[in-house]
Formats: structure tokens, C-alpha cells, sequence
């Protein structure tokens, strides 16, 4: 459903010019959970980005259902990725004027869609912030901004969902329950979530772990009955 | 060099108030790292940010090197933060406009005090981001840009170090790297470090753990040998 080939990305020019990515090539299944490691600045969260269209990388391809996003015009893209795209940011980027319950549903409304309040009810009691619907995000602790993240990102069932390190925020057990909701969204609805994590625990939850170091995948890792 | 006695905080009034400590006492001492752990919403952050002086409780005192904080006009507290207390925020609050040198420089120079080039070097080559110093934040990777407010932090050797998560963004390796200069820092400076953490493995590094839940502490441990 999703595929990269060669894909590179340079920032700046000149002397400083950093290679966040170095030629990268991966293909990612229905279904499939991925979790993706490596050292800070190995430019996991630049990988994602270009992944999901949020920015384009300097050369390479990035195929989704079948046509090259990096092609694509801007209002192309943008549909594209409000109808089937899910991304959970590494800081989050709430809107700070909004409250929880607006900032969940603000891409649907963007799409002009009609929330089904069946579904945002479901989602806010699986990630624990029913009660905190009507608060900004600067009266929130860090792990209930980084929930709403996370409802925002998983409300309308994208095809797609990329994660930026969605439990660095929450303790062990809260972490654990959500990282469980993602592999179960994986198992009964078809979604492709790829992952980008620190904590080894949370690699556990996932079908492979692709391994970054310096701009590329170095390796691969499948635990054996996946 | 630092207690607190009875600290409650309360957020918003009515129906929609928020207890957020209810009622909290501890110690610590001059060169004692003491790691907060506790479930995401229980009042790790804002009995970090009470503790800093950064906000005030509602009822209780916080008493630093004998004198009141919770009595002290803006004036002195601005004063006593500058001089005597670092803080690492939970989400890092880097100023965008600003490149990670200046950023990390910038408590000194509200401080009108000369920066000391060798401290500077040592401060960034510690933490790994010496290569980074003329990046503006959204040109570096989140864990980047937790080491920059790690280090804007430490620049100065404060009495007292806040650190809220300080490896939340960070790899096993670069976190350990960290962690291990943090407990350095106490057993050499005999700097007091409060750290709020969610993994266990960050919490080996400190002399002792404070379990919060639902705004109070529930339990102390300590390691055997300290
Ligand atoms: N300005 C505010 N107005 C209302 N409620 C608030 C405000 N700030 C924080 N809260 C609430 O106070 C509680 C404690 O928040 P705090 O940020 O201290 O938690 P925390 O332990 O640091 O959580 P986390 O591990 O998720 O960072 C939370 O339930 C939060 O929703
Ligand atoms: N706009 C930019 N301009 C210049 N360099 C950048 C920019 N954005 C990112 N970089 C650099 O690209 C590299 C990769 O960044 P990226 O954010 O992808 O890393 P990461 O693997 O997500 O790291 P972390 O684990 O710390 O979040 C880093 O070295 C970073 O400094
Ligand atoms: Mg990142
Ligand atoms: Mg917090």
C-alpha cells in the first residue's frame, strides 16, 4: 500500500548541508505494524515525513496505492493525505487556541465531514481524555496533549497512520494500552501503522523494526512467528 | 537546601477545578538526585514547576536555602531562579527565532553575565551537539532539541536542577550518556537534581524515586546502598 525507493534528503546547501536521509528504500503491507529505531538525528522523523507527504525528499520515489506522491500537485496531496493519512507528531502540534475536543476533530472538519459522536466517544475512552475534552492544550499534562495527538491522528481510520514516538510521554502502563489499540487497529482493520520509537518495549508491539543509522535502513528485524 | 511542606495546587475553580497536588512534603538535600515517577496526569509537572517557583501553590510552603518562595515578590524569585535553578522542560520551550547556541547562552545573558567559551564547549561536546549550535529549533531533530534545553540548563551549574523528561526524546545510548553526567554533576558539584521521569531504566540513575499518584506521594524507594 505504501512504497519508498531511493529516497534522499538534504537540508541547507553549501557547507552546511545536512544528509538527513541517504537513500532509502522500503515497502510497507495492509496490516503491517512498523516500528522504526535508531540514534537521535538518524533522521527517523524525516523518513516519516516524506513518507506521509509532509515533505518532499531531494531525489526518490514514494508510491502510495499506486501513484508517486512526490508528482502529485498540492491540492492532490493535501486530499490525499486528509482522506487517508493519520500522522501523530513528535511535539504534537496542537492548536494551542483550541480545546482537546476541537483539535480531535478538526481534520474532519476540514474535510467537511460530520463527526460521528459514536466514534469520538470510542476514541477518547480508549486513550483516557473524556475528561478532559474542553481543555486547551496548555491545561493539559504533556502525556494528555500527547493522547489528543494520538485521537486526532486514528478518529477518521486512516489507511496510514505514522506515529513520531507516541508513547515518549506516557508512563509504562498508558503506553502499553495504547500501543496495544494500534496493534489492534492493525489485526481488524487492514490499517498500515509505522512507528517511530526509542523504547525497545514499544518495538515489542510491532511486526518488524526497521533500524536507521545516518540516513539509511541498516537492518531489518522480524520476530519469529511474524 | 530545598522543602516543600503541604503543597496543594489547584487548577481552575467550580465544577471544572482540577486538583492537581493534594498535598505534598519532601526534602532534598545538596548533592542528592531524586528521580519522580508516577502515571501520566498524577502532578509530576506541576510539582516540578511549584517546586522551581515557576508557579505557586495554592496553600503550603516551598522554602529554598531557608528563605520562602511562595513570600518572595516576582523581583527576588526572578532573581533567585537566575541564579540558583536550572530548568529542563518537558517540551523543551526553545525560542524558535533564536539558533541552539543562543538559546542555550540566553539565561546568562538575562543574567548579564560573560559567557565562558571553554564551559560552553564542554557544556555541548557533553551532550553531543556541538555541530548543531547555528541551527534555529525546527531545524533539529526532537532529541536535539531536548539536549539544547538540557543544556541551557546546566550552562551555569545551578544549586538546583528541574529536569521534566529529560530523555523522553532520546535513544537508549545518548540518554544513558546523559543521565550519567546528570549523576555526575551531584556526586562532583553537589548539585541537587529533581528529575520527573516514565522509564525505569532513567530512575537506576538516581539516589531515590518518589511515586506520585493523584497528586500525592505514595511511596519513597531507595536503592539498597544509597
Ligand atoms: N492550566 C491547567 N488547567 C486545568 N488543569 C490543568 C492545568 N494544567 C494541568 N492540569 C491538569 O492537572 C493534572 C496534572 O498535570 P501535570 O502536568 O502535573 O501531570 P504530569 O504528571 O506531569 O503528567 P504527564 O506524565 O502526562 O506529563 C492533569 O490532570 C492536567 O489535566
Ligand atoms: N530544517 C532542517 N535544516 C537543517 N537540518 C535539519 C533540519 N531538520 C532536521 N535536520 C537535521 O537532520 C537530521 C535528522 O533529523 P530527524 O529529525 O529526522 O532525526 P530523528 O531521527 O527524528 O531524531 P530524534 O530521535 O532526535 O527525534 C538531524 O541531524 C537534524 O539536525
Ligand atoms: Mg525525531
Ligand atoms: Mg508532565
Amino acid at each position: 500500500v505504501l512504497e519508498c525507493t531511493g529516497i534522499t534528503k538534504v537540508y541547507g546547501s553549501g557547507a552546511v548541508a545536512v544528509q538527513a536521509l541517504a537513500g532509502v528504500t522500503a515497502r510497507f503491507l495492509p496490516g503491517e505494524f512498523t516500528a522504526v529505531m535508531g540514534p537521535s538525528g538518524s533522521g527517523k522523523t524525516t523518513f516519516l515525513q516524506v513518507l506521509a507527504g509532509l515533505d518532499s525528499p531531494t531525489s526518490g520515489s514514494v508510491v502510495i496505492r499506486g501513484r508517486d506522491i512526490t508528482t502529485m500537485s498540492d491540492r492532490e496531496l493535501t486530499d490525499l493525505r486528509r482522506d487517508r493519512v493519520g500522522f501523530v507528531f513528535q511535539s504534537f502540534n496542537l492548536i494551542p487556541t483550541l480545546t482537546a475536543e476541537q483539535n480531535i476533530l478538526l481534520p474532519l472538519r476540514l474535510a467537511r465531514r460530520e463527526p460521528d459522536p459514536g466514534r469520538l466517544d470510542d476514541v477518547v475512552r480508549m486513550l483516557g481524555v473524556q475528561d478532559r475534552l474542553d481543555h486547551r492544550p496548555a491545561q493539559l499534562s504533556g502525556g494528555q496533549q500527547q493522547r489528543v495527538a494520538v485521537a486526532r491522528a486514528l478518529l477518521t481510520r486512516p489507511d496510514l497512520v505514522f506515529a513520531d514516538e507516541p508513547t515518549g510521554s506516557l508512563d509504562l502502563s498508558t503506553g502499553s494500552a495504547l500501543l496495544d489499540q494500534l496493534r489492534t487497529a492493525c489485526r481488524t482493520l487492514g490499517q498500515t501503522i509505522v512507528m517511530v520509537t526509542h523504547d525497545p518495549h514499544a518495538a515489542t508491539y510491532a511486526d518488524r523494526v526497521l533500524l536507521l543509522a545516518d540516513g539509511r535502513i541498516r537492518q531489518e528485524l522480524r520476530a519469529p512467528d511474524r
